[in-house]
C-alpha cells in the first residue's frame, strides 16, 4: 500500500559530508543513513539559488519552462498550472506535509508554500524564523550585530531556540501523529543551515579548532575566467562582519584569516544539522516507521568556500550546483529494516568515530530534476510522462526522467567502498 | 537509456562584467544566460544573450564560454574554452 516518504532538503549545502569523502567533517548520522542508501556522487541542481533550484525540482521542470530564475514569480500565475511533487502524492492518497524550508517562501510560492495545493494541511514554520537576520551574534565588543559568522549562545536566543529545532521538534510530532492514525505520509522538511547567516549553537565551534582550517585549494579568481561567469557574492557583503572589512568590489579577497573563520563555521553549521537530522532518524525508529518509510537527502544546491575566490552560490560552479542526493528504501537499498533492529541509533557528533561503510554508490550524472519522478516510481505511483518540447498548457508531466534504474545499474557494480572516499574526489 | 547522462544547469546574469545584482538579478534585468552542460570528463558552459521579455536564449549571442577537463581540472580552474575546437559540445548542449 505504498511507503511513506520523509524528504528532507537542505538550505546550501555542498557535499561537505564523511559520506562524499570530506575527511574534516563530522556528520555520522548522515554518514549513518547514506549506509543504508544508494548515494548519488554526480547530482547537481538545474540553478544555484534557492527559489529556483526548488521550484524546479518540487515541480519537475527546469528554470526555462517555470521561468523562475530570480525570486519574484509564481509559476502557476506566470509559467504553467504546473503539478507539484507533493501535490501528486496528495492526489495520490498521501497527507502531505510540510516544516520548515521547503519551497521558498514569499512570491514564488505564493506566499503560502503553494498550499493547498502541495499540501494536506498548512506549512509549519519555526516562530524564531523571522530572526534569522536580526542582529543576534555577539561581537568582540559585547554588542549584538547581523554577521555572517555567527556561533550562539541558544539560552540567549529569542524564544531560546533556533529555527532548525524547532522544526525538528515539529517533524517528530507530526510523525508520532500519523503513526498513530495509520496515515499514509509524505512529509517534507526544509532544514535551514547551512545557509548564512553561519548562526549555530557555539559548542560546535570545539569540533573544528581553527587551527585545522585550511583555505580553499584554490582561492583565487582563474586567470582565464570570463568576467561574466563570476559571482561576487554580494549578500555576505551586506553582513555587519564583512562590511567592516572594507573589501574591494567585486574581486575581494576577504582577508585569509576570515576566510578560514567562514570555513570553519560552515563545517559547524553542518555538523549541527547532522545532529538535527540524527534526531529526526532515530525519532524515526523509534516510532516504528524506519521499515515502511523511504528517505530522501538532499540540497537545494551547493555554496563555494573561497574557490575562485567566491563565496555563497550563484555560479555554475561545481562547487555551488552539486549536491548530496540519497535514497534510502528499506528492502531496496537496506536490510536492516527487516532484521527488526534499531537502523538510525542517534550518533553524537562529539564522540562518535566514523566507521562508515556504503552500502551504494552510483556516479551517474543526475539532476534535481529528476526527483519527482524517481519518487513517484519509488512509491509504486504512476511515473509522470516526459513533457513535450514545450509544456507551459501540461499540468503533470516531468522534463528529468527517473533515475531508479542506476539504483542497480548493472555496467556500474555499486560501489562497496570502505573508507567513503569519493571517486569524484579522487579524480 | 544508453545516452549518456548530462546533467544540465544555467544561470543569469544582468550584465558581462561584475555589478552589484549580478548574483541575483531580477528576470527584468537579466541579459545573459550562462548553459551549462556537465559529463564525467567535462563541464562545458557557454553565456548567450537572453531577451527577459520573452525568455528566448539566443546561441548565436555568445558572450563567453567556458569548457573543464575533469580528469585533469578537477577543480575548475583552467578553462580551455578560447582555445578548442568545441563545435561537437557546441551542437551537443543545443
Amino acid at each position: 500500500d505504498g511507503m511513506n516518504v520523509l524528504f528532507i532538503v537542505v538550505d546550501d549545502l555542498r557535499p561537505v559530508l564523511g559520506c562524499y569523502g570530506d575527511k574534516l567533517v563530522k556528520s555520522p548520522n548522515i554518514d549513518q543513513l547514506a549506509s543504508q542508501s544508494v548515494v548519488f556522487s554526480n547530482a547537481y541542481a538545474q540553478q544555484a539559488v534557492c527559489a529556483p533550484s526548488r521550484v524546479s525540482f518540487l515541480t519537475g521542470r527546469r528554470p526555462d519552462t517555470t521561468r523562475l530564475y530570480d525570486f519574484y514569480s509564481y509559476w502557476r500565475v506566470h509559467a504553467g498550472n504546473y503539478s507539484t511533487m507533493p501535490q501528486y502524492f496528495k492526489e495520490n492518497g498521501y497527507v502531505t506535509v510540510s516544516v520548515g524550508k521547503v519551497f521558498h517562501a514569499g512570491v514564488s510560492s505564493n506566499y503560502s508554500d503553494d498550499y493547498p495545493y502541495s499540501w494536506s494541511i498548512p506549512p509549519f514554520h519555526p516562530s524564531t524564523e523571522k530572526y534569522e537576520n536580526d542582529k543576534t551574534c555577539r561581537g568582540k565588543d559585547g554588542k549584538l550585530h547581523a554577521n555572517l559568522v555567527c556561533p550562539v549562545n541558544v539560552t540567549e536566543m529569542p524564544s531560546g531556540t533556533l529555527p532548525d529545532i524547532q522544526s525538528t521538534e515539529e517533524a517528530i510530532r507530526l510523525l508520532r501523529s500519523m503513526k498513530t492514525k495509520k496515515q499514509k505520509f509524505f512529509l517534507a522538511v526544509g532544514y535551514h543551515k547551512p545557509h548564512i547567516p553561519l548562526r549555530y549553537p557555539q559548542e560546535f565551534l570545539k569540533l573544528y579548532p581553527l587551527e585545522n582550517i585550511t583555505l580553499a585549494p584554490d582561492p583565487w579568481v582563474p586567470e582565464r575566467l570570463p568576467s561574466v561567469a563570476y559571482n561576487p557574492w554580494t549578500d555576505i557583503r551586506q553582513r555587519d562582519d564583512v562590511k567592516v572589512l572594507n573589501v574591494s568590489f567585486p574581486y575581494g579577497p576577504l582577508p585569509e584569516d576570515f576566510q578560514r573563520q567562514i570555513r570553519q563555521s560552515y563545517y559547524a553549521a553542518v555538523s549541527y544539522l547532522d545532529m538535527q537530522v540524527g534526531r529526526l532518524l532515530n525519532a524515526l525508529d523509534d516510532i516504528g516507521l524506519s521499515n515502511s518509510t523511504m528517505v530522501v537527502f538532499t540540497a537545494d544546491h551547493g555554496w563555494s568556500l573561497g574557490e575562485h575566490g567566491e563565496w555563497a552560490k550563484y555560479s555554475n560552479f561545481d562547487v555551488a550546483t552539486r549536491v548530496p542526493l540519497m535514497f534510502y528504501v528499506p528492502g531496496m537499498t537496506s536490510s536492516s529494516a527487516s532484521q527488526g533492529k534499531k537502523i538510525f541509533p542517534y550518533l553524537d557528533p562529539f564522540s562518535h568515530v566514523s566507521d562508515l561503510v556504503l552500502q551504494g554508490r552510483s556516479k551517474k550524472m543526475v539532476e534535481l530534476v529528476s526527483l519527482f519522478s524517481t519518487l513517484a516510481e519509488l512509491a509504486g505511483l504512476q511515473v509522470p510522462p516526459e513533457c513535450p518540447e514545450t509544456s507551459f498548457s501540461v499540468a503533470l508531466c516531468t522534463e528529468g526522467a527517473s533515475i531508479v534504474r542506476y539504483f542497480n545499474s548493472s555496467e556500474e557494480k555499486l560501489e562497496k567502498e570502505k573508507d567513503g572516499f569519493d571517486d569524484a574526489y579522487r579524480g | 537509456y544508453n545516452e549518456e547522462p548530462v546533467a544540465f544547469s544555467q544561470y543569469p546574469r544582468p550584465a558581462d562584467t561584475p555589478q552589484w545584482n549580478s548574483d541575483k538579478p531580477k528576470l527584468k534585468d537579466i541579459r545573459v544566460m550562462g548553459y551549462s552542460m556537465r559529463t564525467h570528463d567535462y563541464r562545458y558552459t557557454l553565456w548567450v544573450g537572453f531577451n527577459p521579455s520573452n525568455f528566448s536564449a539566443d546561441f548565436k549571442d555568445v558572450h563567453a564560454g567556458e569548457l573543464y577537463m575533469v580528469e585533469s581540472d578537477p577543480h575548475q580552474d583552467y578553462n580551455i574554452y578560447n582555445n578548442t575546437l568545441h563545435g561537437g559540445l557546441f551542437k551537443k548542449i543545443l
